[in-house]
């Protein structure tokens, strides 16, 4: 079952 | 001070257009190298990235940084007062709470202004890292809007494979599957239509189906659309501008 990431979960922060 | 003439308001129209479902606040930063946003769509699952180059502009004039920090449906609101062929000046002073939009017919005797007021918003920048794709894939942009479309009949998912062979996109769904595969081609009378792949590895990502007809909204901007995929990390979809570009960042839907 595939789980939707958020974008946050790759990007970091600046 | 920033001074921005465009030729057709229509450029900025369409753009605006594009993005607006998506987004909602957003800063507009200006600065002599052009109009850059970057902003989260509401579902934090794409993130928008779009550049409008000084060198798009008939005139252009942005001595120090500015910030336009507006809702991105306001100022679609605004443009919609705008014929497509008219002239559009947008200019803003330092430190100013509204950006003036004018808007001139070619002929120079019908004139509009409108003030945005501005806002102060906090927004969160993410950083982009510098990423090597295992695959990049240059193809119509209105055949993968269609594609998406189609599947999106089946699922709320899409599983696009790249590999040698080409480019798959498939979806199931309850009442069954369906998939299309396009294989690497050029076509020489029209060249929007060639299905151009750069391969390192082969790559299979998923995407909801809902947000991936946001982006292709953006169809409108470009006859092509450039996507570039690496395993666990979210695609990079970019429409070119005639002097700038709209991004999209796509989180993909990981199996746990």
């Amino acid at each position: 079952f595939a789980m939707q990431k958020s974008i946050e979960s790759f990007f970091g922060q600046k | 001070m920033l001074e921005a003439k465009l030729d057709a308001a229509s450029q900025l129209k369409k753009i605006v257009e594009a993005i607006r479902d998506m987004l909602g606040e957003c800063n507009i930063e200006c600065n002599e190298t052009g109009l850059a946003l970057q902003s989260l769509d509401k579902s934090h699952i794409v993130l928008v990235s779009l550049l409008l180059g000084s060198d798009g502009f008939s005139e252009y004039r942005c001595d120090r940084g500015v910030t336009l920090g507006l809702n991105i449906n306001s100022l679609a609101t605004v443009l919609r007062c705008a014929n497509n062929d008219d002239i559009l000046t947008l200019r803003s002073e330092d430190r100013a709470n509204e950006l003036i939009l004018t808007f001139e017919d070619s002929k120079a005797d019908r004139i509009s202004e409108f003030n945005l007021r501005l806002m102060d918003i906090d927004q969160e920048y993410l950083a982009i890292p510098e990423t090597e794709y295992a695959a990049t894939v240059v193809m119509s942009a209105a055949v993968l809007q269609r594609t998406l479309r189609d599947l999106s009949a089946l699922s709320e998912a899409v599983t696009i494979e790249i590999d040698k062979e080409g480019i798959r996109f498939s979806a199931e769904g309850d009442l069954g599957k369906g998939s299309t595969h396009f294989k690497p081609c050029v076509d020489m009378e029209n060249a929007e239509n060639s299905i151009n792949i750069t391969l390192s590895e082969p790559v299979s990502l998923s995407f909801n189906l809902q947000y991936f007809s946001n982006i292709t909204k953006a169809s409108s901007l470009s006859s092509t659309v450039t996507l570039q995929m690496t395993a666990g990390m979210p695609a990079q979809i970019e429409y070119k501008l005639p002097s700038g570009h709209v991004r999209y960042y796509f989180a993909p839907k990981i199996e746990d």
